[in-house]
């Protein structure tokens, strides 16, 4: 699965997501990547959010809903992806990511699976990473 | 306002020789999206750039490289939502179309609607002008090997692609 959140010049939030599901899964299974507040959700007045991981999960959860009612509730970005993800592992024993942008620019990147790629531009860098509490950067 | 993007290129068992690729495909795709933000393109246009990005990139499970159903089938999935007014679009079953997000895009913004399927949204995309291409043009090698490995070996091997490594449960 892939995923982008972005916020622009004039302050407003979108989320895309994109995938090909599961390796191996039933002709016609459709997982959460498609339905709004699992695999995507965005509000210019709170953020916006993208997940990725075990599909049936994350919509019985609806993991992306649950990131932005968390902020909306007044956690901030990171500790909304990290409680929600943490809180869907815990509760359905599969794992997830999401990548989370509040509507001030915050950014908030969580996962509970082994690996999961992601990078963000902010003052002329491009900061990346794929390992746990791995952070790399470069030039833009 | 100061535009921002992030990106993620899949979470899940990422195999230590795909790595690499993704590391390059996310840098490359958040490129691509933060450049249509410096241009005065909007948040719609920023995403769906990061996001065709990653879908012609083999490394990843999106548009071409995407993992194949028991049939040895590609049928991918994918949405697009605008937080201004909630509006969002979304299309699932896509068989012959290299970038699902485009689609996803336009029916959000050229229908009443916020999800078609199938063979809908097979219309639906060809009615807008979006090309098809032969199903095959959008299996990697890559794909085809997890899909053997998963029908060998079984359900405690599957993972988004490639073997499961040890430790990961994703």
């Amino acid at each position: 699965t892939v995923g982008a959140v972005a916020i622009d010049a004039d302050g407003h939030i979108a989320v895309a997501t994109s995938t090909g599901g599961i390796n191996g899964k039933m002709v016609g299974r459709i997982g959460d990547t498609p339905l709004i507040g699992g695999g995507t959700y965005a509000d210019d007045n709170v953020g916006g959010i993208s997940t990725t991981g075990h599909g049936e999960s994350i919509l019985k959860y609806c993991l992306a809903h649950t990131i932005i009612k968390l902020m909306e509730g007044g956690l901030d970005a990171d500790t909304a992806t990290r409680q929600a993800v943490n809180g869907m592992t815990a509760r359905l024993n599969n794992t997830a990511g999401a990548i989370t942008l509040s509507k001030n620019g915050d950014v908030g990147i969580h996962f509970s699976s082994k690996r999961m790629a992601w990078a963000y531009v902010k003052n002329d860098k491009v900061y990346y990473g794929i390992e746990h509490d791995q952070t790399l950067e470069e030039p833009l | 306002m100061k535009p921002i993007i992030i990106v993620h290129g899949g979470a899940g068992d990422i195999s230590e020789s795909r790595i690499q690729g993704k590391f390059d495909g996310v840098k490359v795709a958040v490129r691509a999206g933060y450049e249509k933000l410096m241009n005065g393109g909007s948040a719609l246009d920023s995403v769906e750039a990061a996001v065709v990005s990653m879908e012609l990139d083999e490394n990843f499970n999106a548009g071409y490289g995407s993992v194949l159903n028991l049939n040895g089938e590609v049928e991918m999935e994918a949405s697009i939502m605008w937080g201004q007014d909630l509006i969002s679009g979304a299309v699932t079953l896509i068989k012959e179309f290299q970038h699902p997000i485009s689609i996803a895009r336009k029916v959000l913004t050229d229908t009443p609607h916020s999800f078609l399927g199938g063979n809908g949204a097979k219309l639906f995309a060809l009615e807008k002008g979006f090309q098809q291409v032969p199903p095959e043009s959008l299996i990697s090698e890559s794909a085809k090997e997890a899909l053997n490995d998963f029908l060998n070996k079984g359900d405690d091997q599957r993972t988004e692609i490639g073997r499961k490594d040890e430790g990961g449960v994703g």
